[in-house]
């Protein structure tokens, strides 16, 4: 169970204020499936990142199964980030001297998990999203959408609680983005939270829970009508 | 005049040969405007690269207006570049210690445009894309699509002979992507080539020729039935 109230983010330059974020409260349950829209600078990727423990706010509180986080230091919250999130980020952010196979398996590594059982999770994922004749190349040697499926299969690699999905499908053919968000879901399906910022709307109707950014604010936030 | 003829591109990794490009042939006529769709991974920043002279094939020809460029010097070949081509990047390639103005007022600088119509053209630009509020901001400091439209803004500013955008709205909203493709079909109604890498067949279909790629190889090239 995740809470955010009255989160408010600000960046300061020189004089000015930019308010990223105003007044966000949210709250989200184990297991829902939420998408997050809005125009381009609206505070979609500055929200996930409060959200993913990346990001301080200015203001606000946190909780995170009824734990305040704001007030934790660094190595807690990176403690809390390991275990509890995987992060699709934006533009990806893979270890440029690692192979895609390597960067997906990071992860588990760091986590300790056995050798055998590591090989055969990244094998799985690979192939899921349809990259393993790409697994031994670096990401300068991939295409854009390869990356980003690098980037999907290193954050789901973990079975997290909580998978936020920044743009997850921007670089990649109707197809090969189907086959993500398929992904994704069946992650849900199992009790993962899922939420993904999307520009696509095909997508975004997807959700069972739709958010409308505008300006650093939360303007909808609408559960789908059943059926 | 753009000519591709029997172009090649091939990626050795050890005992391995990945085919990027598979005998590609292609003619592109002054003021053409062309769309390319196609599977991630089938070759379409690949071939946007070789034909933006950021890449050289490993085999065929090229010719840009009946000069063959595949034995010219990396000097010259920046010098072609650098009038005759406007290349927007998949992942944009900002300089990340110049602000958003700054990296758009590059290329005029290089040009050698005089101080009072450079500060001009780039506050038009940047309005135009509306992002004119964060032109004192670095790259790092700006959200995904704020990027993608300052990398736009670059690409447009020199009015070049042939614009190549690859995947110029992939994080964009569809309002923003709008005003892209309006920015870009502007030009290209000017008499400017406009070659358009996307995902999106909302924006392939506006083209007047659809190029579709698979497994390196041009597997559809139509010109639109007219009306
Ligand atoms: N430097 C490199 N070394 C080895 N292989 C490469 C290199 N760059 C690209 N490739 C491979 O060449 C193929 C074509 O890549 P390209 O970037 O042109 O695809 P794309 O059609 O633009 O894909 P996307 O839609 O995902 O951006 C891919 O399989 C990619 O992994
Ligand atoms: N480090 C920073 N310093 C100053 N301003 C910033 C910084 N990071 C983001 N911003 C600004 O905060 C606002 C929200 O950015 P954010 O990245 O959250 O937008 P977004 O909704 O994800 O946009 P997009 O759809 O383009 O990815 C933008 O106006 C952006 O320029
Ligand atoms: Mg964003
Ligand atoms: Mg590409």
């Amino acid at each position: 169970m995740i809470q955010l109230q009255h989160i408010q983010r600000d960046y300061v330059m020189g004089d000015q204020i930019l308010h990223a974020l105003q007044d966000v409260s949210l709250d989200i349950n184990d297991g829902e499936y939420i998408s997050i829209m809005g125009a381009s600078g609206s505070g979609k990727s500055t929200l996930l990142n409060v959200i993913g423990l990346l990001d301080r706010p200015t203001a606000g509180q946190y909780f995170i199964d009824n734990q305040e986080v704001t007030s934790l230091d660094d190595t807690q919250l990176a403690n809390i980030r390991s275990t509890y999130i995987g992060f699709v980020f934006q533009f990806f952010h893979l270890v440029p001297r690692l192979t895609a196979a390597e960067n997906v398996e990071l992860p588990l590594m760091l986590a300790g998990v056995p050798q055998a059982e590591r090989k055969q999770r990244v094998a799985e994922v690979l192939k899921t999203l349809e990259i393993s004749n790409r697994a031994h190349h670096k990401p300068q040697e991939l295409s854009g959408g390869q990356r980003q499926r690098v980037a999907i299969a290193r954050a789901t690699i973990m079975r997290p609680r909580v998978i936020l999905a920044d743009e997850p499908t921007g670089n990649l053919d109707h197809r090969s983005g189907g086959e993500v968000i398929a992904l994704l879901e069946s992650l849900q399906q199992k009790g993962i939270s899922l939420i993904v910022v999307t520009h696509d709307p095909e997508i975004g109707q997807r959700a069972t829970r739709h958010i409308t950014m505008l300006d650093g604010k939360i303007i909808k936030d609408e559960l789908e009508s059943a059926g």
